[in-house]
């Protein structure tokens, strides 16, 4: 056989690397490329929200310029003019639209805290945030879990929606804290 | 091994790390809700 | 040098005046009333009397714009608010920029517009390589960075002066960032990448300049890319810098794979030519890229007949002129010679030493050269072939003039030489078009006629290592293998380097087994 790095040896040298040192082998072996933060089966293009090459996701609607007449640009003459933002005002529909724009931003624990405040309960499984439903209480109720029927934010619908859920409380989320220097 | 004139790539870009650009550097600058990036939990969306 | 006296403090003053105008309501309200005032002013300061007092002023204020960054630096880097602050400055001085290239000249004139666009691109980016000559490791490239993006931000507004001038502004950007290209600037990298895969930035150069008249241009700056991450790239072990670079451009490529692969398919043999032989899944993600109008057959599919398919006739779109590449002259025309009359002999002996570079160390083969005429020949024995009336096939291939210059160098060059050849052949196998077709029955035709194992274990060492890296996979590369384990003319599974060992052994079987 081929002595040198360049027949079959070499190979099995790289694949015998990747179980000791996987990152003598990042450029032989390569990486899944699917978990670099890219939807590779999106049926759009993927370019109009590209978040740039260090990104881990794609921007939000938020992120992306849109040629808007001058005037709807907030002039920094009239920034300090403007309400501060105050989540105790809105209204939960709004705190949703906050807590679901504002991915991986202090916005979206800021709301989630406030949602917190209103009885919500965010579950870190369904992934979904929950609240007591009028008149149609717990059916069932131990120390550790409660079942019956109760609103969840269908943010798909934008709307509450009842549901029966076995609740474990292991799997709500506490009470959000904010980071310290907020 | 790298060359000279490699090697003096590799320090600039080494020092460049350091200075990583960021989001909002190409992006116009939003007054009123300005990027503030901080770490929320995994079950959150991210997306 | 020489600035007129006084010219600096006009140019300070006006820079300020400029940024509380463009800061204040009036201005949001209507800019383009308080920009001709402000002209004014500049008129009145002189500043805009000749073309080098223009140039001087735009040299001065990029210097000043960029003295404020570096005084303010320490505290950028760590908080938001700061940057906001230097941008306030920066994005005012970008809106000068851009209304004074819009306005300049009447609107019909681009020429005087661009002309301006160039010379300030060309300003930034030469205060830009002495601020990196003369900071060395201390270079920020903030201020360039935020400078670049929001002009070309302002330049690509859908206004109509613009559009009219759109692809001359695209073609000032590129240029500018070719001479900004990594090598030049290590520094400015990082910036440069999100610069050039910046989405408005990508939608322009792809998407909406018709024709594909910015694809040139955007190839040209990923080879920049590419040759710049060759040197780091070719050793096993990546650092941190490079790797937080060459994940970046993975990143970019998935988005062009995604969505123009027909810009990767055009082009992929001028990356593939840059990128080194070791960057396996880089290399595979750009030869996978196939047209999106085209249906390709499952690899697996059992008595896949390739010969049979309508595409495999036709001949991919390649936008280098890779016969160029084949120098020097004389050796181009010895091989001509040969190709056409098969003689004389002793020039297949003269070929081998042709390929070995001196030149460059780490660099024993001229891997440009190997890879153009590779894929001259192959082109070459395509016509032929066809001009016989034949179609490529196993038989048809063989005993030409093409085929003793494949085999001459698959018995005569060295392991390293021969690695490379083949690499150049696999760099073929891509979506189904005549290429892929030829070069993957030549492929299988020099392992079926190689006179040594050594020649047999690299065509199967090049196409495995290929294989086993994370996907994609190019179509090409998975039916040529598929074809040599599955097809008993090539006696695969009797070689010993198929039992070398466990995992090389267990990696065909699990292969194999996906074929059956």
């Amino acid at each position: 056989m081929v002595k040198d790095q360049f027949g079959m040896v070499g190979l099995l040298t790289f694949i015998r690397a990747a179980e000791t040192d996987p990152n003598l082998v990042s450029l032989a072996l390569g990486q899944d490329l699917t978990a670099l933060g890219l939807n590779l089966n999106s049926p759009e293009n993927l370019y109009p929200n590209f978040g740039g090459p260090w990104a881990e996701h794609p921007c939000r609607p938020q992120d992306i310029d849109y040629h808007i007449p001058p005037e709807y640009l907030i002039n920094c003459g009239i920034r300090e003019k403007l309400a501060q933002i105050k989540l105790t005002k809105y209204k939960d529909d709004l705190l949703f639209y906050m807590f679901y724009t504002n991915t991986g931003e202090l916005m979206q624990l800021a709301a989630a805290a406030e949602l917190y405040t209103r009885e919500w309960r965010y579950h870190m499984e369904e992934k979904v945030w929950i609240t007591q439903a009028p008149g149609l209480g717990a059916v069932e109720k131990t120390s550790t879990y409660e079942r019956g029927t109760y609103y969840f934010f269908d943010a798909q619908n934008w709307r509450k929606v009842p549901k029966e859920f076995h609740l474990d409380y292991s799997k709500l989320e506490n009470r959000p804290t904010l980071p310290t220097q907020y | 091994p790298l060359q000279k004139e490699h090697q003096c790539q590799f320090q600039m870009m080494e020092a460049a790390v350091y200075h990583m650009p960021q989001a909002s550097d190409s992006e116009r600058v939003r007054l009123y809700v300005p990027r503030n990036p901080c770490v929320t939990p995994h079950y959150y969306h991210q997306v | 040098y020489e600035d007129p006296p006084q010219l600096l403090e006009k140019t300070e003053f006006l820079l300020r005046e400029w940024v509380s105008i463009y800061h204040s309501t009036t201005c949001n309200k209507d800019p383009s009333k308080a920009f001709s005032v402000f002209v004014h002013q500049m008129n009145c300061h002189g500043i805009l009397k000749t073309d080098d007092l223009i140039t001087r002023f735009f040299r001065l204020s990029t210097q000043m714009v960029v003295e404020l960054c570096y005084r303010m630096l320490p505290e950028v880097a760590n908080a938001s608010s700061v940057r906001t602050k230097v941008f306030h400055t920066l994005d005012a001085y970008v809106k000068l920029i851009a209304l004074l290239v819009k306005h300049s000249g009447d609107s019909s004139n681009a020429s005087t517009k661009i002309n301006l666009l160039n010379k300030v691109l060309g300003i930034v980016a030469g205060v830009l390589l002495q601020d990196h000559e003369s900071h060395q490791l201390d270079f920020h490239q903030l201020p360039y960075h935020r400078v670049f993006i929001m002009l070309f931000l302002e330049l690509n507004a859908p206004e109509p002066i613009l559009e009219a001038i759109n692809y001359q502004i695209l073609t000032a950007f590129c240029h500018t960032l070719h001479i900004l290209r990594p090598a030049k600037s290590p520094g400015f990298s990082y910036a440069w990448l999100e610069l050039v895969s910046h989405r408005v930035f990508i939608g322009r150069m792809l998407a909406q300049t018709p024709q594909q008249k910015g694809w040139g241009f955007y190839a040209q700056l990923l080879i920049d890319l590419f040759k710049y991450l060759a040197p780091f790239l070719r050793n096993a072990e990546l650092a941190k810098p490079v790797t937080l670079l060459y994940k970046g451009t993975l990143r970019v490529l998935l988005v062009l794979l995604h969505d123009f692969p027909e810009f990767l398919c055009d082009y992929h043999y001028g990356f593939c030519d840059v990128i080194p032989p070791n960057c396996i899944q880089m290399r595979n993600l750009i030869l996978s890229a196939f047209p999106r109008n085209m249906r390709l057959p499952d690899p697996f599919t059992p008595n896949l007949k390739v010969d049979m398919l309508s595409e495999i006739s036709m001949a991919p779109r390649v936008l280098t002129n890779f016969a160029s590449h084949i120098q020097p002259i004389q050796f181009k025309k010895d091989l001509d010679t040969y190709l056409k009359a098969r003689a004389p002999v002793t020039y297949l002996h003269e070929l081998n030493s042709n390929l070995v570079m001196q030149s460059e160390a780490g660099m024993r083969y001229n891997i440009p050269l190997m890879n153009a005429l590779v894929l001259y020949v192959g082109t070459q024995a395509i016509n032929y072939i066809r001009n016989k009336g034949l179609t490529p096939n196993m038989s048809t291939i063989a005993h030409s003039s093409h085929m003793d210059i494949f085999q001459n160098l698959a018995v005569g060059l060295d392991t390293e030489g021969r690695y490379l050849f083949l690499n150049a052949i696999a760099n073929q196998l891509r979506y189904p078009n005549s290429h892929t077709h030829y070069f993957s029955c030549t492929l299988l035709y020099l392992f079926a006629e190689a006179n040594t194992e050594a020649i047999q274990e690299q065509i199967t060492r090049v196409l495995l290592e290929r294989l086993i890296v994370n996907r994609p996979h190019p179509w090409g590369l998975l039916i040529t293998f598929i074809e040599l384990i599955k097809n008993p003319t090539y006696k695969f599974w009797n070689h010993e380097f198929v039992h070398c060992a466990p995992e090389i052994e267990k990696l065909f079987e699990s292969v194999a087994r996906s074929c059956m």
